[in-house]
Formats: C-alpha cells, structure tokens, sequence
C-alpha cells in the first residue's frame, strides 16, 4: 500500500525496482 | 581505489579513506577540500579531504597535482596512483553522496539544500580527520557559496584552525587539488562501475557526460523513464532537467500535501444550528468506524 | 481492468471452489440508512458478509507487475442476517398483522433479499424479533418490538465485552492509540461501554428503533 496515489491503473514493473521484504 | 563497500550499498553516503601516515599525526599538517560532481544530473557527488605536513607541501606540489579539471582521466589516475605510492606523507578521505541521497535531501518535506549538503559534508571530513589524530592547523577550501559566509561558519565550527575559503582554491592550493583529484578519480570510477540496482531492460551504457545540457544525457533519460516509478536511482530526481521529463512522461501522483489539491471550503457556521435545506447532513458512521477509515462499500 | 484487495476469512476460499458463483456479491438494504450496500453470501455455509471498504485519500496498490489507484481495502466480516429482517420486519410491523415470511420480505429496489430467506435455521432467528403463528402448515410472523429490544440488550452487552477485551478506547476525551495507559478498561467507565456499544449497534439498525434502545 503506497502512500501515494498514482492516478491510473496499470501494469507497472515492481519486481525490476521493488524487493519485497517481510 | 577499492570502491567495493560503494558497489555493495550505493543508496546513501559511503566513506573511504587511507591510513593516516605517521607524520601526519606529528606534525603540522594543511588539509585541503574539494568536490567532484556537483553539476550532472547523473550519478554521484564526491567530497574529499587531502592532507600533508607543512613540511611537506613541496614535496606535493613535487608530484605535479593540478586542478583535476585540467587533466585527462588518464592523467588523474595516474596522480592518484602516485599519490598513493608516495603516500608515506599524504593522506585522503573522502564522502561519496548517491545520486539517491542528493535527491531525498534536496525533495525531503524538510528541505536540505545541496549547499547545505556540501557544507555539511566538508565539516564532516574535517571532523574526521580530527578524530583521526591528524595534527591539523591549515584548511583550504574550494568555495560553494559565498566564501566568507562559508569561511566564518568553518573558522567558527574549528576554532584552533587557521581556515581559507576561496574560489578556484584547486589552482592555488596543492592539498586542495589533491583533493580534488582524489574526488574526481573516485567519481570516475564509480560512475564507471555503477551497479544499477533496478533490473532494467536494454540499458544503454553510454549517457554522455551526465550533465544535463548534454543532448547525449538528455536523451538517455528519455529512454530510461519508465512511467510509474521515474528513473533509476543513478540519476538525480531533484535536477529540474528529471523533473521536466517526469512531468512530460511519467503518470501523475497526488501525495497528502500535494499543492494542487482540491481544499473543501468550511461551511457556515450557522449550519451547525440550523436546518439548511440545500444541505443535507449526510448520517455519519460511527465513531468506531471513522478513527479507523472504515466505511460501508457500496459498490465495486 | 480495475483490481480489488479483499480481505476474507480464509474458508470462503472454499466456497468459491466447491460451487459456481458460492461467493456472491450482492446489493441489499443497508439497515440503518434504508440506502444499498454491498454484501457477501457464502452460498455453500449460507452465511452473509457485510463489506467495509477501508478509505483514506492518497493510496494505491503495488499488485503483482501492476499499480491500482486509490488504495482501497476492503473487509468482509460475518454479520446477523437477523439486522437485514429486521428492517423489512419494522416496516410490515406497522400494518399490525402477521405476515408469511416471503410476503414481508419483498424489495422492488434490492430483489436479492430473497437470499436472506435461504439461511439456515431462519425460524430460530426470527423467534429473536417476532411473535409467530402457525396455521396450517405455513407460518406467519408479527414483528415485537419488546422481543427486539431483549435481542438488542444481547447485543449491546456481547458488544460491551468486545469492546472491553479488545482494549477500545470507548471515553470521551482524545487519546492516542500510541499510548497504553495501564488499564484501559478501569480508565473507561461502564455507562461509556453501554454508549459506544449503543452507537455502534445503531448502525445496524432504524434510527428510530435506536432511539427506543437507548431509552431501554
């Protein structure tokens, strides 16, 4: 959950800049 | 140069220095300052310190240190290679700022200019050659600012001493343009070696120069936006030139404090005791419900 | 295509997995305001779910390879069919006659509220609320008033211990949800239980029949 809004929905490439972490 | 803790984390600052030679802690020393890599809107900034006895400025000056910009690269790292070989007298450290650290100081919701930045950064390395037991009198630094402003806040942050702030310092100086040949050789070599930490696809390696009136820079940004999530953290968000392409380029992001934002006016405040016709008072969740952001869907 | 992030109790898994369309979204009469709200049933268990969407401004989804504007996640938690009857029982129980089940529960505006007569053991939940008949084979029932406010007391009082194990600060005064005083519960009084738990059952209910409560 970003707190942000990106004002659009579309396919954006996570994996090429986030690493998940828990 | 053993750039492999910056090649391991290169998101925020990273410090290198040399051992301190033995001399530097016994006698009188100079220390000069100076930075590589203030202008491109790519990669990193490069703050380093260089010191030597007193004694010893000759035999610096012996090595042909000149103003780094003067000099090819091969001639750079050939100095610093002697520098080091020779280094039984001078000694270096230096402050390696990411482009991702540059970009969050100067777009912070506390704003930390690039300035402040560099100041802050100077007196870092001075404090550290401090610690280090470098028997430090003299200071010369190259100018980022205004040099007296920047000269007294110095002389006040070191008070035993004696401090010099002046434009094109690398020039009159040796320390400082060792220094500066330090910073602009680690510079190199980290822009050289730099390890995109995002997996990108069909990353072109040939940026130009990195400075952002180069029409080569510019254009290697526009490749390399991507619409969501801007640009690699190679490249520094807070330089208007990334900023105009994002405007142009990327999708629009509203945050809480965005200034465009819509503000809905306060009512009367007659309102509160009256029944207003033209304004219904819609039923409001409980309190429960409210603290925590929770309301009924209504729809999908 | 727009995505949604729900969060379920993980048996309802199953159900869409044992049976075409076992979860359904649905519109039905949000009790409190008489307006639509959007409901889950569970048609394998027949349970019904109400949906609460968790809003705030300024938020978006990072989904798999996918960015999802507005940032709204939603709930779907177990809630008392018995609160949805109730509201097409206080309407027909103003005509003052015993009714058979499909006659009061009809709705021009939400026609799946026939869903709610397909739960389980309906005649025991309505025993709750409303006096019964049985002529011949069929039933009919009278909405009670008095029968609704002993099942609402219930309520309160199981809402009341909720809130109480659950540490909810119920008082009036501003408090942070940082700070732990070292006993919440003796730091609250026991009449502000009864009011929040009064106000939060309220949602649930007629306006009027919630003014009827507090004064119970």
């Amino acid at each position: 959950l970003l707190p942000c809004e990106v004002l659009v929905n579309r396919p954006a490439p996570v994996e090429r800049f986030f690493t998940p972490a828990i | 140069m053993d750039l492999s803790e910056l090649e391991r984390d290169n998101t925020g600052r990273c410090r290198l220095s040399s051992p301190v030679p033995a001399v530097c802690r016994k006698e009188p020393c100079a220390l000069g300052v100076d930075e590589a890599g203030r202008g491109p809107v790519l990669g990193p900034m490069v703050y380093a310190i260089c010191y030597c006895p007193l004694s010893r400025l000759t035999d610096l000056e012996a090595l042909k240190v000149a103003d780094s910009k003067t000099l090819s690269e091969k001639e750079r790292d050939r100095l610093f290679a002697k520098m080091e070989e020779d280094g039984d007298f001078v000694g270096w450290a230096l402050d390696v700022l990411s482009p991702n650290l540059i970009s969050t100081s100067m777009l912070g919701r506390v704003k930390y200019n690039l300035n402040s930045l560099s100041h802050d950064t100077a007196a870092g390395l001075i404090q550290y050659a401090l610690d280090q037991k470098v028997n430090v009198t003299q200071v010369f630094v190259d100018t980022v600012g205004m040099p007296e402003a920047y000269q007294a806040r110095l002389q006040q942050r070191f008070p035993g001493i004696e401090v010099t702030v002046k434009a094109k310092a690398d020039a009159l100086y040796p320390v400082v343009s060792a220094a500066s040949i330090c910073a602009k050789v680690t510079r190199d070599q980290a822009v050289k070696n730099w390890k995109f930490l995002e997996k990108l696809e069909d990353l072109d390696p040939d940026y130009g120069s990195g400075y952002p009136n180069d029409p080569k820079t510019k254009a290697w940004l526009r490749k390399h936006v991507e619409p969501v999530f801007g640009f690699p953290q190679f490249v520094r968000f807070s330089w208007s030139t990334a900023q105009t392409i994002l405007e142009e380029e990327a999708e629009d992001v509203t945050w809480e404090d965005s200034a465009t934002e819509e503000q809905e006016g306060p009512g009367r405040i007659t309102s509160y005791f009256f029944h207003e016709g033209a304004r219904a008072r819609p039923r409001v969740p409980h309190r429960y419900f409210q603290e925590r952001g929770l309301e009924a869907a209504t729809t999908l | 295509v727009r995505q949604h992030v729900f969060l379920l109790p993980e048996h309802l898994k199953d159900a869409s997995k044992k049976m075409k369309s076992g979860l359904m979204f649905v519109k039905l009469v949000n009790p409190c305001s008489g307006e639509g709200a959007l409901y889950l049933f569970d048609m394998c268990l027949q349970q019904l779910f109400e949906i609460k969407v968790f809003k705030e401004k300024h938020h978006s989804w990072f989904i798999n390879q996918s960015v999802q504007s507005g940032g709204l996640l939603h709930f779907a938690t177990p809630v008392d069919p018995l609160f949805l009857l109730l509201h097409y029982l206080t309407k027909a129980g103003k005509e003052g006659k015993f009714q058979p089940l499909a006659q009061v529960v009809m709705d021009d505006i939400f026609p799946n509220c026939i869903l709610l007569l397909k739960l389980p053991e309906l005649e025991k939940l309505l025993r709750h609320v409303t006096e019964e008949k049985e002529i011949g084979n069929k039933k009919y029932y009278k909405y009670s008033k008095e029968k609704t406010l002993k099942w609402l007391e219930k309520k309160v009082n199981q809402t009341v211990a909720a809130l109480k194990s659950n540490n909810v600060n119920v008082g009036a005064r501003v408090q942070s949800a940082a700070f732990f005083p070292g006993d919440q519960v003796s730091n609250d009084k026991e009449e502000d239980y009864i009011r929040y738990a009064h106000g939060l059952i309220s949602d649930y209910i007629p306006r009027e029949l919630s003014d009827d409560l507090s004064k119970y």
